[in-house]
């Protein structure tokens, strides 16, 4: 099992 | 006030289905510009990102900027009532509670209205834009979703890994493993059915096969797909309208 990252880690609230 | 004029509501419904499946409350911004919307899924793996220019429309007029909060699952429910070759309007006043969407059949002079209730949707919005990748790939859509489906046979996860001359595309399970490469190739006939791969870095990412299978319902839209991959980055998946645009930004999962 590969573990997910998540989308909020990479992109910041506008 | 909104009045956006779809010539074949197939579009739109089309559009809807490639992404309700994936997100259900999506605040649509509509603007001069056309229709937009983001919104991320429930576990925040998937984001997808809409863009309708007002080419994609017949007629379009939009003075002021207008929220739409749409369950779309309640959305499709309406769209189904609609022929795929009507004319479909959207409309909504400036401060909405409910959209009006009229179906016209043009050739019958049948005309169908349906208002769906709105919604407050507190929906965060992220900064999708400026971000830089290693490797950008463009290859047919439907043959992406075959490589998709084929592999998620085998494994939940697919490993992508891109190279100066070949996509490799790369599924290990319990009952086996299995991979497909895909080389790059220009149809002078059939110019969508073409492979381009420009590179800067080689790329080696796993994403999910539940996300992938989201994504390739996309499909249908476009002929096709354009991946946008880079180390340790979402990877932005595209599909092209005639004037704007359906993308997913998928979080790969940790290289270890």
């Amino acid at each position: 099992q590969v573990p997910q990252s998540q989308i909020d880690q990479f992109f910041k609230e506008n | 006030m909104l009045e956006g004029k779809f010539e074949e509501a197939s579009l739109f419904k089309r559009i809807i289905d490639s992404f309700k499946d994936c997100v259900q409350l999506v605040n649509f911004n509509c603007n001069e510009h056309g229709i937009a919307a983001q919104a991320v899924d429930d576990s925040r793996v998937l984001l997808v990102s809409l863009s309708i220019g007002t080419e994609s429309f017949q007629e379009f007029r939009c003075d002021r900027g207008v929220t739409l909060g749409v369950d779309l699952s309640s959305l499709s429910k309406i769209l189904r009532c609609g022929n795929n070759n009507d004319n479909l309007t959207l409309i909504a006043d400036d401060t909405p509670d409910s959209v009006l969407l009229l179906f016209e059949d043009t050739k019958k002079d049948r005309i169908s209205e349906y208002s769906l209730k709105l919604m407050d949707i507190d929906a965060d919005f992220l900064d999708i834009e400026g971000m830089e990748y290693d490797t950008v790939i463009t290859m047919p859509s439907a043959e992406f979703a075959k490589v998709v489906r084929d592999l998620n046979q085998l494994s939940d996860s697919l490993n992508i890994l891109v190279t100066k001359d070949t996509v490799k595309f790369v599924a290990e399970g319990d009952i086996g493993s299995g991979s497909v490469i895909v080389k790059p190739h220009t149809d002078m006939d059939k110019p969508q059915e073409s492979v381009k791969v420009e590179l800067d870095k080689p790329v080696d990412l796993t994403f999910g096969s539940k996300y992938l299978l989201d994504i390739i319902k996309g499909a249908g839209l476009s002929d096709q797909i354009t991946i946008k991959l880079s180390a340790e980055t979402p990877a932005l998946f595209e599909f092209s309208l005639q004037s704007g645009y359906l993308q997913f930004f998928l979080a790969p999962k940790f290289n270890e």
